[in-house]
């Protein structure tokens, strides 16, 4: 059995130059996932943070 | 006659596995075949057409799995596991059962595995409280349910990639149409709790933040949708008097956002015209040994949900490597609704071996039932009178649960239901 979720997060955003010391980092902000492919999870744990 | 039967040496023999497959397969074979002659017979007559087996493509493995009657095996694995273990096998067969399938033990609520009647029952235990906690984060997004994580990651053009590049159409997991208004209300009580709940949502317009008081313990917006508040800032910053009209506000809100979105693109794009957003998925793979039951990942609302009466081929990672769009395949509960940023749906996907999806709050739902057919075909029918194409699936609206939220709200963490063998 499977368990499919799709919804709707916000997006990271990415540093303007301004904000970002001179050059374009990683999105910052949005949904961040704490998981791995083929990982094992239990009921209850993060699979990401918002 | 009476000689030839007590002289005569009877010797049994095991069929080989390949030539049981073979004669199930033609036997299949024979039987669509009889199918698509009936099928040519009625056309043009007023009958409507029958869900059509979609025949996947793949290596000879998924060919021939794909004439077996799937969901007849399912219903009788089902069948075999509902009968009762004799008293002193069921703590060697289930200890058997564990040490295969990685079942821990000292988890299981009932210690005593003699109460578990059948494997049907300890498949569907429950476990003991807190072995589960809830990770602490109110931001984060859990784990439906113990298993493997199969994929994850961001929607682009409304496609899903499956597993090593294979992709599929959201449209075709969740439905190519928006949900009806006009779906049929499911009974999403479950017993007294909310029976309450539905009784004291007259309660709502006038108490404004609180939406139900149950066993005297009072329900508020701000629990439910835990995290940032769109427009009144975080829970903690919410004003404890019952001045502020919350509940209208972010109900409207909702209603914009979904409004203003109808015109534009899919019915599953985000929605939000606020907070940049785009569309995630998640798969989470149950093996055998795993706990079946499955829980909300965040406080959402669902508010409708479709039924797809697919076919039951196993889901294990070989075959999701090796049939394209399994999951568009096989039967399935889509569960539509919203949480705080949008669009959240939730889709337990059946097995050969766990054909049946329960519900906990929709007790009209069967799935892998004989009646799911007769539902599907009666579904069709309506369609078909009203001049409109059949979906594939028979839809059903929460929206009866709430008359403000328009759904069944969830907690964080809170079981849904469950997959059952068979």
């Amino acid at each position: 059995s499977t368990i499919v979720l799709v919804f709707e997060a916000p997006k990271g955003r990415r540093p303007t130059m301004d904000e970002g010391e001179g050059h374009e980092g990683e999105p910052e902000g949005g949904l961040r996932w704490t998981i791995t492919e083929g990982q094992k999870v239990k009921v209850g744990e993060a699979l990401a943070v918002v | 006659l009476n000689s030839a039967l007590k002289n005569t040496k009877i010797e049994w023999k095991p069929i080989p596995i390949a030539l049981g497959v073979t004669f199930l397969g033609a036997f299949q074979l024979y039987r669509i075949q009889r199918r698509e002659k009936h099928i040519q017979s009625n056309e043009g007559a007023d009958i409507p057409r029958k869900r059509e087996r979609i025949r996947p493509s793949g290596p000879w493995t998924v060919q021939v799995m794909s004439t077996l009657p799937l969901k007849a095996l399912s219903r009788l694995w089902g069948r075999f596991n509902e009968l009762t273990i004799p008293y002193y096998l069921r703590v060697p067969g289930f200890k058997l059962y564990a040490f295969i399938f990685g079942v821990n033990l000292s988890e299981v609520a009932e210690p005593d595995l003699h109460t578990y009647p059948n494997l049907a029952a300890f498949f569907y235990r429950t476990l003991k409280p807190g072995v589960r906690p809830l990770d602490p984060n109110p931001h984060a997004i859990l784990s439906p349910a113990d298993g493997k994580v199969i994929q994850f990651g961001h929607i682009e053009n409304g496609e899903v990639e499956q597993v090593k590049g294979v992709t599929y159409s959201l449209d075709a997991l969740l439905g190519s149409e928006r949900p009806s208004q006009n779906a049929p209300i499911a009974d999403a009580r479950i017993g007294a709790k909310h029976e309450h709940m539905k009784v004291d949502h007259e309660d709502i317009l006038r108490t404004d933040q609180e939406f139900a008081k149950v066993n005297g313990i009072t329900y508020t917006l701000p629990n439910l949708f835990s995290g940032p508040w769109p427009k009144h800032g975080t829970p903690s910053e919410m004003p404890s008097d019952q001045s502020m009209p919350a509940a209208p506000s972010i109900e409207s809100e909702v209603r914009a956002d979904l409004e203003g979105s109808e015109a534009a693109g899919p019915w599953w794009a985000p929605t939000s015209a606020k907070t940049p957003t785009g569309l995630y998925f998640c798969v989470i793979y149950l093996a055998p040994g795993d706990y079946h039951r499955f829980h909300s990942p965040v406080s959402w609302v669902v508010e409708s949900r479709r039924h797809f009466a697919g076919e039951l081929y196993s889901v294990s990672p070989y075959l999701q490597r090796t049939l394209p769009g399994l999951f568009t395949l096989n039967e399935r509960v889509v569960l539509l609704g919203r949480w705080r940023w949008g669009f959240f749906s939730y889709t337990p996907v059946g097995a050969t071996n766990v054909g049946s999806i329960k519900i906990n709050f929709d007790r009209e739902l069967r799935t892998n039932s004989l009646t799911t057919d007769t539902a599907a075909d009666r579904a069709a029918h309506e369609a078909a009178k009203r001049g409109e194409p059949y979906s594939g699936f028979a839809e059903a609206s929460y929206v009866n649960a709430s008359r403000v939220l328009r759904g069944h709200a969830l907690g964080r963490g809170e079981e849904m239901g469950g997959f059952q063998l068979g």
